[in-house]
């Protein structure tokens, strides 16, 4: 563990608790995607069903749980307890377009041929683009709240101190994975374009579509 | 070291 990898967690940590807060206190989940929600919930799902089999810290166990409660109950506001206010009409992409390729390319590029493995590889695929029907329905819409945009900066934050720690890991610990670390390039990427934005405007953040 | 299964990262 080290100070990137700690911040970007918590950073992860505090994006999930912001959507949570926000659609609770709005009582609104207008500009939220559900279907990114979704996608968070299956990356969570595949990714930390490693908690039925290995143990690696009591920090590990319980911010798996925790992301994993929250993206549900995330997912549990927008379709079930707010979904008056869910946005469906603009929330229009088509995660099978992200899902099927995913899945295919988990299959294809992976550490082990494993069942586990493979979901492993496919939540770290997914979760890369898992973003994309969010900033899709901003371009949409035109406009995000601010909230939103706190929201996507903290989990575009994330990404990137990861990988200020696998650069940290490469030096001193000699490790990296690099299914990871293209994945989270790539991820990181694609938020470089709102990062721009957020800075720049600060509040209000329009997506040019 | 490279693709272990036991990832320890969140």
């Amino acid at each position: 563990m080290n100070i990137f990898r700690l911040a970007g967690d918590l950073s992860h940590l505090a994006a999930i608790i912001i959507l949570l807060l926000k659609i609770w206190k709005t009582r609104s989940c207008a500009g939220i995607s559900g279907k990114s929600q979704i996608l968070f919930a299956l990356v969570f799902t595949t990714r930390y069903l490693d908690l039925l089999t290995s143990f690696i810290s009591l920090y590990n166990t319980c911010m798996k749980i925790i992301y994993i409660g929250c993206a549900y109950a995330t997912v549990h506001l927008i379709y079930m307890k707010f979904k008056a206010t869910y946005d469906g009409n603009h929330d229009t992409f088509r995660i099978e377009f992200l899902i099927v390729p995913v899945g295919g390319l988990s299959f294809l590029v992976n550490h082990d041929f494993s069942p586990l493995e493979i979901l492993w590889t496919f939540s770290i695929y997914l979760e890369s683009v898992a973003i994309l029907p969010q900033l899709f329905l901003i371009s949409k819409t035109g406009e995000a709240e601010t909230i939103t945009t706190h929201y996507l900066f903290c989990l575009g934050v994330y990404r990137a101190l990861y990988l200020f720690n696998w650069i940290w890991r490469f030096y001193f610990e000699g490790f990296f994975d690099m299914i990871a670390i293209v994945a989270g390039v790539v991820q990181t990427i694609l938020y470089c374009d709102f990062f721009y934005l957020y800075v720049t405007k600060g509040e209000k953040v329009a997506i040019p579509s | 070291i490279i693709g272990r299964t036991r990832h320890d990262e969140l």
